[in-house]
């Protein structure tokens, strides 16, 4: 299960947020544009989301927080998540595994598992096959719902691509 | 490359039989890769029969019948490839009352061995979780969150949800 | 052909500065010819600022953003050409309670000259008509549509709304 | 003003009905599949809507009532509009405008005018510049606002297009 969330620095979230998630059935209510579907992306980027598209980005840097009225820009964007390894399914011998993703505007780009810094390819490696890694389908976006009815065959195509 | 989408597609296939049953109490759903001849290439059609009508090609059915019928093919494919953790961001947006609460039922299922976390604006899907986090941009494009009790559920974000 | 278009796209442009101000309370919202020289063909960016936040590309804001946006275009576009009457099928589906009411505003705003006929699985919308149609499959796949009072709007179409 | 609908044998209405619309705002509710869309797409079809993406059928007589477990299906789909033309939105010389199309399984199609049989052209002519023809922007169809922000530059063009 995900344990912990901290956001720093990452699209909406200019100043460091925690979110302690808990087992069962975690429910996020908030207005339009506050930033739910943000903590989605916050997820997806951690866990090694390249794709501009599936972050709504158009660039790898626009991810870090851009300043708004109420503040300037940040320099970078940090998400850490934590997960509940005590059942292995991540292959690494921690009970609880941290994965942190840092991103500099000059490009400059950084990740750690468990404090040990490593590759983007170390982060995929990790999850590859878990379920949480490219394909897998327990991140349902806006939107995606209707991916899978599109009348655009090779986007209905993709969704059942992923999953092979 | 190619047996392994037609394996897979086989067991999501299998999967939809029990998903879709959950999702409408009935009726049918079936997917068929359009052009045998060219798996690999070939679109995906998808023809469903709510209970009580007739089956029909899925654009023709209504919105909400179409989310449920996609619920439903997501959480046959999610069988496949079980997850520690499944986030869903505001998929009962075309919902009524019932389709609401027979997707809750499936959530409910899948949640006895999987964490999931769901944002919604609906009312009665909030009312069935187990945590809740308000998500606030009181300060002008910075995003503030924080957890609530459920007795505070109706005042607290009565703004994001209806 | 091409002139056409340009007048049009010009007046457009013209009443979304009034009908965006109206769905967001402030802000600014910028519609393009990306291609100016070859615009039969060119695409057309959208570009918005919420208020309080930064200027974007459309693909880059939130759900419920995005309809009150494409609200604010589909009005501005309406102003072209009033119609006698003006159907909305669920387009307030992604929308808080907040841009709900905003939303309702703009329709009241325009129906002093036109009729609308209004599909709503929205509380808040629904409670803002002048008449009330309910419509049910008592039996598989039959309509039926019966007219009823806004004192019976919670239990009559409980089923239909949240 | 739309001031009358009547509806029978048109998709699931399997049996004649008719609705009394008012001025003002109009609110139709009810749950899903059970036919509010369908309103919707029998008013464009006896305005004239050839379009089988836009009426949601694949052929022309799909709109057919196609049959039930309650009812067998119907050998015509036919709908009347009544229209209060006292402001002469409509260029014929009376006050209510009556608009009635009928289609057979056979294919055979009836469309009339104030119960004088025209043909479809005369319909589209009828409409034609009056809002309520090709290119309104008075129907917003369920999924229509997402062909506004629709990535498919062609798609979102097209609603452009339609108003100039
Ligand atoms: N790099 C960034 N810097 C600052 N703000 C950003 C950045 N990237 C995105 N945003 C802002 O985040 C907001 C979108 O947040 P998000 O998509 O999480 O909203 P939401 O809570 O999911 O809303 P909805 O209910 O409408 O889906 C947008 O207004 C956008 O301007
Ligand atoms: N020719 C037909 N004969 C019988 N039933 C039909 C026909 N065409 C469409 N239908 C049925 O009408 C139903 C769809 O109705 P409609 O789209 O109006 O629903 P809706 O009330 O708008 O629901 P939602 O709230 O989900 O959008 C489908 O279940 C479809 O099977
Ligand atoms: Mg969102
Ligand atoms: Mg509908």
């Amino acid at each position: 299960m995900l344990k912990k969330l901290l956001i720093n620095g990452f699209k909406s979230f200019a100043y460091k947020t925690v979110i302690d998630f808990s087992n069962g059935i975690n429910i996020i209510v908030g207005p339009n544009g506050c930033g739910k579907s943000n903590i989605i992306d916050a997820i997806r980027w951690v866990l090694g989301e390249q794709g501009t598209k599936m972050l709504r980005a158009s660039s790898g840097t626009d991810v870090i927080f851009g300043g708004s009225d109420a503040a300037p820009p940040a320099s970078y964007a940090e998400v850490s998540i934590i997960i509940d390894n005590s059942a292995k399914i991540l292959n690494v011998d921690f009970d609880d595994v941290v994965v942190t993703r840092k991103l500099f505007r000059s490009g400059e780009s950084y990740f750690y598992i468990n404090k040990r810094e490593v590759r983007l390819k170390d982060i995929h490696n990790l999850f590859f096959d878990t379920g949480l890694g490219k394909g897998s389908y327990s991140i349902i976006q806006q939107g995606q719902i209707d991916a899978i009815l599109s009348s655009n065959p090779a986007e209905r195509r993709a969704i059942f691509e992923e999953a092979a | 490359m190619r047996d392994e989408f037609l394996k897979s597609f086989e067991q999501i296939r299998k999967n939809l039989e029990y998903t879709f049953k959950r999702a409408f109490g009935g009726g049918e759903c079936i997917i068929e890769i359009q052009d045998r001849n060219d798996i690999l290439n070939s679109g995906i059609e998808i023809i469903a029969r709510p209970p009580g009508k007739k089956l029909k090609n899925i654009n023709l059915l209504s919105g909400g019948e179409r989310s449920m019928i996609a619920l439903s093919i997501i959480f046959a494919i999610f069988m496949r490839k079980i997850s520690p953790f499944c986030l869903l961001d505001e998929v009962d947006a075309a919902l009524d009352e019932a389709n609401v609460k027979r997707f809750i039922t499936l959530v409910e299922d899948f949640s006895k061995n999987t964490q999931f976390i769901i944002i919604t604006h609906n009312r009665i899907t909030a009312q069935h979780g187990d945590v809740f986090f308000g998500v606030t941009m009181q300060d002008p494009g910075i995003t503030k969150v924080f957890s609530f009790k459920p007795d505070y559920l109706e005042d607290t974000i009565k703004e994001g949800i209806y």
